[in-house]
């Protein structure tokens, strides 16, 4: 469902220039659900950042599900992004001056649900992470914990084929971690959901059947876990 | 140097209430390394931010330095927060206009030091840190792992006595968290400077000598580590 060929993004700020991925070779198939790992800086969120369709790369080809979409339109991609893609981000990206259920009901904005609709499901995903009762608080009147999984309910909100979830944990308690890592676990085993989760901690890489390390924009391994 | 009397905090949101802290009763000495777990919601960023001379308790006293500081004013507080307090946002709180180099140097502006010793004490810091390379880049050109060692630096800065970081390496590799966290060791090892880590992972909390729980707005554990 993901295949990215050669793929090369190098920021540019005046006359530095960034190399942040060099020359990245990947294949994930539906329903796969892939750990990416790697230090501080090593490309993971840029990598992810084109995956899910925010950026383009200086150079290189993505294809998702067989169609090649670095030359699409950003119309196309916003199209896609709100269709098919769920994406977590590592700094939430939440709106400010609204609720955790309007943040939740924004995505369904744009496909022709009837408001109730709307709410009953943000409700539902919301309840599934584990706050039915901060259905009301602003982003400013949440944890920190409690702000990463309206933004994991948000991602989950329109039933996407792909979840991108870039440190969905970071903030989170362990007990709180387990709870979000098997409900991705079960959404990928029982609806085929395909998962890549971007993760520093090795107990949270334990719940994906391979683990792609990356360092310095290149991947120095892809490893999968044996069939047990 | 902190205690804390029967503190309690409510949040008000219209006709709703949310109780945040239940009555926290908590000393910790000149020195000490004091790791804070819980799980999210808890109540411990609202600990942290009364701590830290960012909010009012709703009830309850809270003496820094044998001082009751509830009751001071808001630039009583700043004066504090600028000369002792180093603060490690859960958010990292960095200012999105200005580079790395100069989101550390701001802290060092309200104390008469003069440009050339800024520039020098905060690539210093900068470079600890791991952020040698990366000090013109602003926080939207930095991977989430860069920035949280931005806003860990600028916490450093002003050399202060006290230390509050709240979930230092929620988004650091490990690696890199152990670089951290030994950082802070010998900061508090070397330099007596008190230090009160927020953090979920045990392996962090290892590196403290005494770890407090939350649960539900109380602390219902407060443990040291054997002198070994
Ligand atoms: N401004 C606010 N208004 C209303 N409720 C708030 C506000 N800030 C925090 N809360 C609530 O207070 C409780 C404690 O929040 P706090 O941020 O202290 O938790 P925490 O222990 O730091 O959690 P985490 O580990 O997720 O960061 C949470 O249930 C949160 O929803
Ligand atoms: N907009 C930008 N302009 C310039 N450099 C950038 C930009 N965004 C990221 N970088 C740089 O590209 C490199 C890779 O960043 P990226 O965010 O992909 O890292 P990461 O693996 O996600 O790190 P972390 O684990 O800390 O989140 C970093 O060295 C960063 O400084
Ligand atoms: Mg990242
Ligand atoms: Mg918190």
């Amino acid at each position: 469902v993901i295949r990215v060929e050669d793929l090369y993004k190098t920021y540019r700020m005046g006359d530095i220039e960034v190399p942040a991925l060099r020359g990245i070779n990947l294949k994930i198939d539906r329903g796969e659900f892939v750990a990416v790992m790697g230090s501080s800086g090593s490309g993971k969120s840029t990598f992810m950042n084109i995956v899910g369709c925010l950026d383009r790369p200086s150079r290189g080809k993505y294809f998702l599900e067989g169609e090649e979409v670095g030359s699409l339109s950003r119309d196309q991609w916003a199209h896609i992004r709100n269709k098919r893609i769920g994406f977590v981000f590592q700094g939430f990206n939440l709106l400010s001056r609204t609720t955790a259920l309007e943040n939740v009901e924004l995505p369904m904005m744009y496909n022709g649900f009837a408001g109730k609709q709307r709410h009953n499901r943000a409700v539902e995903v919301l309840s599934l992470v584990g706050l039915g009762e901060r259905l009301d608080h602003a982003p400013n009147q949440l944890s920190g914990g409690q702000q990463q999984r309206v933004a994991i309910a948000r991602a989950l909100v329109n039933g996407p084929s792909l979840v991108l979830a870039d440190e969905p944990t970071g903030n989170l308690d362990s007990a709180t971690s387990a709870d979000i890592m098997t409900l991705f676990q079960r959404l990928n085993s029982a609806q085929g959901i395909t998962m890549v989760v971007v993760t520093h901690e090795s107990d949270i890489a334990n719940y994906a059947q391979r683990r792609v390390m990356f360092r310095d924009g290149v991947i120095v391994s892809d490893e999968r876990k044996d069939a047990s």
